[in-house]
């Protein structure tokens, strides 16, 4: 019976340790479809265009975004070498990374919230590695909480 | 890395994992409220 | 033997874990090593940007800051103080040790 305890407790442990990795592994997933999918976008407009876009109206990756509301006074203090910021704000913020942007101009195709249209997904399966296709295809259909286990 | 300290949290970028920023936006949502 | 069984189950079940959890690592790997493939194509990082309107769109009527930084750059968020004559003060603190940061404004207005 204590052997038993034991296992079991090693059996959580383990699922836990899993559990974080696919995370982990789904948020590759995402990074890597959204950037090739920005990269496609940013060619096809600029072929259209025929000219790339003022470079001020564009920030290049990677880059932070701070966000807060309209009302928000900033408070902004510089070093003369730009090496030091620092801001005062007196209203909350949030702060998120290029990635989670990326997300919200739907360039993850849906998967982060398992929405994904069969189109979207057919484009999302061509900007992985075919080893991890079966894992964009579980995505597609909401995020993978269990142990998922691969056909491969 | 994300450190806790009583009173800050310091990232450091390209370094350290994004999840450290939903724990930076909860404290300071907490902190505002 | 009931025990017996759920040991013979257990050991199983530990056995399909560990094969996962190596599959896992593997894959992981391969994600990572295909994210760096696909960053660091030179043909690549020219198109890696977002336009204001990207940012405008995502974050609709708030007022954004673009931070730029090179790698290692501390940014730091101190807790927020309580109010002050009901004034709030959230801040933050950047400090770079091996290049400029770059700050900009954007905001539809």
């Amino acid at each position: 019976a204590q052997e038993c305890q034991n296992l079991e407790v090693e059996r959580q442990r383990r699922l836990e340790r899993i559990k974080q990795k696919q995370s982990q592994l789904q948020e590759l997933i995402l990074q890597q479809i959204a950037f090739k999918n920005l990269v496609q976008r940013n060619r096809q407009a600029e072929q259209q265009a025929n000219r790339p876009p003022p470079p001020n109206s564009i920030i290049h990756l990677p880059f932070i975004i701070v966000n807060t509301s309209k009302k928000t006074v900033i408070d902004c203090s510089i070093s003369n070498d730009k090496f030091e910021y620092l801001f005062n704000f007196d209203n909350m913020f949030e702060i998120h990374d290029d990635i989670e942007v990326l997300k919200r101009m739907g360039m993850a195709c849906g998967l982060e919230v398992g929405k994904c249209s069969a189109e979207d997904l057919k484009v999302a399966r061509n900007l992985v590695p075919k080893a991890l296709e079966p894992y964009v295809i579980e995505m597609a259909k909401g995020p993978i909480s269990n142990v998922y286990i691969t056909g491969g | 890395s994300g450190n806790l300290t009583p009173n800050s949290f310091t990232y450091r970028i390209n370094n350290s994992p994004s999840k450290e920023f939903s724990d930076i936006n909860r404290m300071i949502r907490q902190g505002c409220v | 033997r009931e025990i017996a069984d759920k040991l013979i189950d257990l050991k199983a079940e530990l056995d399909d874990l560990a094969l996962r959890e190596d599959e896992l690592d593997q894959q992981r790997g391969w994600g990572q090593q295909s994210i760096k493939n696909v960053t660091d194509d030179s043909n690549n990082s020219p198109m890696a940007y977002v336009k204001h309107d990207d940012l405008c769109g995502a974050f609709k009527d708030e007022t954004l800051l673009a931070i730029r930084a090179p790698i290692g750059t501390q940014l730091e968020v101190p807790r927020p103080e309580d109010p002050i004559n009901g004034q709030r003060k959230c801040q933050i603190r950047l400090k770079s040790s091996s290049g400029p940061i770059d700050v900009l404004l954007v905001n539809k207005d």
